[in-house]
């Protein structure tokens, strides 16, 4: 019954992976002490909990500011806002199947919530198709900034993949160095 | 216009227009960055052949020719330039995306001397700098020290007889080594070096160093500079090594807007430590944004050209469908295009951030320094890796041509991966971040109240509350 298109669902997810993965890292560091470590010597034992730690509340952070941005585009048109509201959902959903065993630990889903947020994300993939063009396009790199004859905005890919090997200096000349070499083999 | 992606285009159910605006912060903005593009599109002086078919030390002389021509011709650009991210799109052009000679120059040696240096020595070598007659580089990672700046070897002794800081590699380790253009383009450079005064130690300092003559080019006395060789990319850039030897320098070049070193030799400490850090901070904020850019970039690449490629065949006799079509590519590229567009508005909220604390700094309020670094570290961390995997997964996305420098991939992740590990390993940034976590929730014991970015930790919610 969980509603995993509802970015407060979402919102909260994200927020009890990091709350638990910072509250185990933190009491490790804690357990070490009452055990008689230093402060350093404890951080160090902790520090594999603590890299995951610090990745589960940068990766909230960056979930969070998704959403809270969108909900400010007041006077952004709602088609966009749509496609907007995809992506962010798109992002917070293939996350969790990502980093699905950090959510299970702590008995934040359950196996069959983390199916069922797989399935979501296979069932968006043609809504973002759609716009997929759209979306990069939006960002504008020119071509010469891409240097990429496969992204050319005009798709013109095959041609200038031929103009592009024509350019190669092997091609200055018809016979190479190699028919020199071979000939004293 | 290939038809395929033209009825891409077509189909796609908002304004492209609309979400160019807003992604380019309103239309005023967007308009000048495509002015700015076609100007360097149009001028002749910028074209040449593409960068994978020149040689290093050829890439680096066309990085250089690239560069100078556009601070040459930065006075004719008028209106379109406004503000310091004009400038930047403008180079990034000239540069074709490229990093330049000129990069760390505008990125960190002149915000350096801004935010370290004293008015008096603001007023001394910045017009020198924004007019290109010095040219400058920031030089604090040595060959044997990285991401721990404490760790840092190379030393300025204090002469109170000379006012003068004398500063020496004293190891091999303490070389200076990759900080870009360092090695024949600058002419001057910001180096971080341990203070001695008074026979005390008191940690790391930024020193204005001059390198080379402003005559001749050669590098000064005492001072052994070059380029480090070839690297995984960065083929425009001289990346270089400093080795220092009983090379002199006056007092006035300690840059001293919080700590001092007055005449008689005496010390007066900066109010915060980390304070000699802040330029780090700034540029891990800058690759926030670089991580949003290349992720983009390399999306873009990757989706136009799987709604160009068509591949096998879905049914016996059928047409190949576009390599888009199918679930599996979408399900490798979309969750990539979802994080270039959530990248990018982290990259916002980041540089948002730097500017409020930033201004809190300069009021002396150091409350949210601690918080500023732990957002800066983890968020550099986490995205410039989602990143730099992210670029693989496009590439090889594009089959057997993302192998081609054709494909744009080979020089977009040799270019990007850098910020993976510069300005702090991200593994060490990580710890960074939740060292200050751990704090957090120590602090919490004790009543405090938490910042923005970490407010949530006094959250007392558990898992059934969902």
């Amino acid at each position: 019954g969980k509603d995993f298109t509802n970015v407060k669902t979402l919102d909260s997810l994200y927020k009890q992976r990091a709350l638990g993965l910072i509250r185990f890292a933190s009491g490790k560091v804690d357990a070490s002490m009452d055990g008689g470590m230093d402060l350093v010597g404890a951080l160090n034992e902790s520090s594999v909990h603590l890299v995951r730690a610090a990745v589960a509340h940068s990766h909230y952070f960056v979930v969070r500011n998704f959403f809270e941005k969108l909900s400010k585009l007041t006077s952004t048109s709602q088609l966009l806002m749509e496609v907007l509201h995809q992506l962010s959902l798109f992002y917070a959903l293939d996350g969790v199947a990502q980093h699905s065993g950090e959510f299970l630990e702590d008995g934040l889903l359950s196996g069959e919530d983390v199916k069922q947020i797989r399935q979501l994300t296979v069932e968006m993939l043609p809504k973002i198709r759609v716009n997929a063009v759209a979306l990069v396009d939006a960002f504008e790199f020119g071509d010469d900034v891409l240097g990429s004859v496969l992204g050319r905005y005009d798709g013109n890919v095959y041609e200038n993949l031929f103009k592009w090997a024509q350019d190669s200096p092997l091609n200055k000349t018809d016979v190479s160095v190699w028919f020199v070499m071979w000939g004293k083999m | 216009i290939n038809p395929d992606l033209q009825k891409e285009r077509d189909a796609a159910t908002f304004d492209v227009e609309e979400l160019s605006v807003l992604l380019h912060n309103g239309a005023h903005e967007l308009e000048k960055k495509r002015k700015l593009e076609e100007l360097v599109r149009n001028d002749p002086d910028y074209k040449s052949l593409p960068f994978d078919f020149l040689s290093r030390e050829a890439q680096y002389e066309e990085g250089v020719r690239r560069s100078t021509i556009a601070v040459a011709k930065k006075d004719q650009l008028g209106s379109l330039i406004e503000n310091h991210g004009d400038l930047i799109t403008y180079n990034t052009h000239v540069g074709r995306g490229k990093a330049g000679p000129f990069n760390l120059h505008t990125g960190m040696f002149i915000p350096t001397l801004v935010k370290q240096g004293s008015p008096e020595q603001v007023a001394k070598w910045l017009p020198l700098s924004e007019n290109y007659q010095i040219v400058g580089t920031y030089a604090q990672t040595e060959m044997g020290h990285g991401t721990f700046l404490r760790g840092l070897e190379t030393t300025a002794h204090y002469d109170p007889h000379t006012q003068e800081f004398v500063l020496n590699s004293p190891t091999t380790t303490s070389i200076k080594w990759w900080p870009g253009a360092l090695g024949k383009t600058s002419t001057h450079a910001v180096v971080l070096a341990q203070l001695y005064t008074l026979g005390k130690c008191h940690g790391i300092h930024a020193f204005v160093v001059q390198l080379r003559s402003l005559e001749d080019h050669k590098s000064l006395p005492g001072i052994m500079v070059g380029d480090i060789g070839p690297k995984f990319g960065y083929g425009a850039n001289d990346n270089g090594f400093l080795k220092l030897s009983n090379h002199r320098i006056p007092r006035e070049n300690m840059l001293m807007k919080y700590s001092k070193v007055a005449p008689d030799g005496s010390y007066s400490k900066p109010p915060k430590s980390t304070l000699t850090y802040g330029t780090m901070t700034f540029v891990r904020a800058m690759i926030v944004r670089g991580s949003a850019q290349a992720i983009a970039q390399g999306a873009t690449i990757a989706i136009r050209y799987s709604a160009v490629r068509r591949q096998s065949e879905m049914r016996p006799g059928e047409p190949e469908p576009q390599v888009l079509s199918y679930p599996t590519q979408q399900y490798k590229l979309f969750p990539l295009l979802c994080a270039a567009y959530a990248f990018h508005f982290v990259q916002v909220k980041m540089i948002e951030a730097y500017s409020e604390v930033t201004e809190l700094v300069n009021k002396g309020d150091f409350s949210r320094t601690q918080e500023l670094h732990a957002l800066s570290s983890g968020l550099k961390a986490y995205t410039s890796a989602i990143s730099n995997t992210g670029l693989e997964v496009c590439r090889t996305s594009c089959g057997g041509h993302g192998y081609s420098c054709a494909s744009g991939f080979p020089a977009l992740y040799t270019n990007f991966t850098p910020s993976v590990t510069y300005e702090g390993e991200n593994t060490v940034l990580l710890l960074q971040c939740a060292r200050y976590l751990v704090k957090c929730t120590r602090d919490l014991r004790s009543g405090a109240k938490l910042p923005g970015s970490v407010a949530y930790l006094s959250c007392g919610c558990d898992p059934s509350s969902i």
